[in-house]
Order: C-alpha cells, then sequence, then structure tokens
C-alpha cells in the first residue's frame, strides 16, 4: 500500500479533510420571498441581496471547519474571507443548480430561469454562472470534490494582506493533498481528474469578479437594501 | 514614507470579525 501521508494538522490522514469537509457543509438556506409583492427588478435584486448576506453568516461559519483555518491569525482569517467570500457564494449556487437545465438555484425556494435573469437585470451575470455550472456538470463533480475545491477557492483567494504566508501555504497543501488522494484513490482512471478541478478555479475566480462588480453598481444606485455585512465585504473589494 | 505607509491598509470589517469570532450556536 503507498505510505499514508500525515498532514501538518497532527496526522489527519487525507480523505478524514474530505470527510469533516463534508460534515460542514452547511445546509441550503431559503429566499422565503413575499409572495404580496408584486415582482420587480428591486424585489429580485432584494431577494438576492439578502440572501447573499445569510448565506455569507453561513460561510464564515463554514470556514472556521476546513481543517488548519481556525489556525491562522484572525488577521489572516479575515482577509481570506475578505478576498475569497464571493467565490464561495458562487460556487454554492453552482452546486445547487448542477441537477437543473439552464436555471440557477439561489435558494431552494428561489430559482432564478432566463426570464427571471432578464427581470432582475443579471442576465450577464447569471449566464457566467451557468458556465460554471456546464463546466462543473460536464464533469460530473463529486459533493467530495465540491466541498474540497471551495476550501481550496478560500485557501486560495490571493488576499494582498496576508501576514503568514507560509501557514496559509501550509493550509493550501493539506487541501490541495486531500483533493489529490481522493482523486487517486477514487478516480483512478483519470489521473488528471485534481487538476482538472483546480482548473476551473480561473473562470470561478473571474464570475466572482463579476458578480461584486454587478453588486457593486447596484449598491451605488442605492435602490435596493443590503444588509450591513454584505455591504462591508463589497467595499472589502 | 515609513514602510508601515507602504503596507496596505486593512479595511475595517466589525460585521465580519462579529461573525468571525461569535460561536457557532449564535451563527447558527
Amino acid at each position: 500500500l503507498p505510505q499514508k501521508r500525515t498532514f501538518p494538522l497532527g496526522g489527519l490522514v487525507e480523505n478524514k479533510v474530505v470527510s469533516l469537509l463534508l460534515v460542514a457543509e452547511p445546509e441550503s438556506i431559503f429566499a422565503m420571498p413575499d409572495p404580496t409583492v408584486p415582482d420587480s427588478d428591486i424585489k429580485a435584486l432584494t431577494i438576492l441581496c439578502d440572501l447573499a448576506d445569510r448565506e455569507l453568516v453561513v460561510n464564515i461559519g463554514w470556514a472556521k471547519h476546513i481543517p488548519g483555518f481556525p489556525s491562522l491569525s484572525l488577521a489572516d482569517q479575515m482577509s481570506l474571507l475578505q478576498s475569497g467570500w464571493m467565490e464561495i457564494l458562487v460556487l454554492r449556487v453552482v452546486f445547487r443548480s448542477l441537477a437543473l437545465e439552464d436555471k440557477l438555484v439561489y435558494a431552494e425556494d428561489y430559482i432564478m430561469d432566463e426570464e427571471q435573469s432578464k427581470l432582475a437585470g443579471v442576465l450577464d451575470l447569471n449566464n457566467a454562472i451557468l458556465q460554471l455550472v456546464k463546466k462543473y456538470k460536464a464533469m460530473r463533480i463529486e459533493k467530495e470534490e465540491f466541498v474540497v475545491v471551495k476550501a481550496i477557492a478560500l485557501a486560495n483567494s490571493d488576499s494582498m494582506q496576508i501576514e503568514d504566508v507560509e501557514a496559509v501555504q501550509r493550509l493550501q497543501d493539506v487541501l490541495h493533498g486531500a483533493l489529490q488522494d481522493y482523486e487517486s484513490a477514487q478516480h483512478t482512471e483519470d489521473p488528471r481528474r485534481a487538476g482538472k478541478i483546480i482548473m476551473t478555479l480561473p473562470l470561478l475566480r473571474q464570475t466572482a469578479a463579476r458578480a461584486v462588480q454587478h453588486f457593486c453598481s447596484i449598491k451605488q444606485e442605492g435602490r435596493v437594501p443590503m444588509h450591513k455585512l454584505f455591504l462591508e465585504l463589497l467595499e472589502a473589494k | 514614507g515609513c514602510p508601515q505607509q507602504s503596507r496596505l491598509v486593512r479595511r475595517p470589517c466589525t460585521e465580519l470579525l462579529k461573525y468571525l469570532t461569535a460561536t457557532d450556536d449564535i451563527l447558527l
């Protein structure tokens, strides 16, 4: 048997990281749109911003369960979240949408099709997110791979303000190693699968940047109410 | 300017810090 590798996290067995991340994966949240309010772009954007804010709270709680993340300094935890938060939001929408065709599951009770995207003025953004859905659908990404690549996206979010670069590098190595070991155990038929999954990150980064830009312009217009955490992270970008 | 001025100024993120330091049951 290949020599079991241990990690600097006290000898966590490689598949242990995947199972910890599966357990840490938060449940979906609900939009609970008000049926008495007539549909409009403002209503749709208000729902999306409210969902984003609540999902951000969930994602911050999730990040604290990534093996190795709590070992980082608080300042570095904040830096990674300030730079990677939109990628995490987008990835969760993408994963929820894998089972559908040309629709985005922003929440179990808030699924956007092309018409609704046009009405909300987010057609371009949603089409960009749908590109990611198509990419992951084509490679039949599994939940185990999804939870690891989401943690990698956060650890690899290229913040300009990291204080302990070596500690962040160790976190990236742990997560990268977990993905590689998962693939070598589960997908012997495709020795390049781990690389293929990591090669989706540039498109994720680009799509998240488009989302940030779009919501920053909405924020500038001042017509859509946004909660403090979402506003604060938009400004951090 | 002195070296620390050349460091990127970290943006205040009180909300992020609040949730990052909250215990899980508060988050949930």
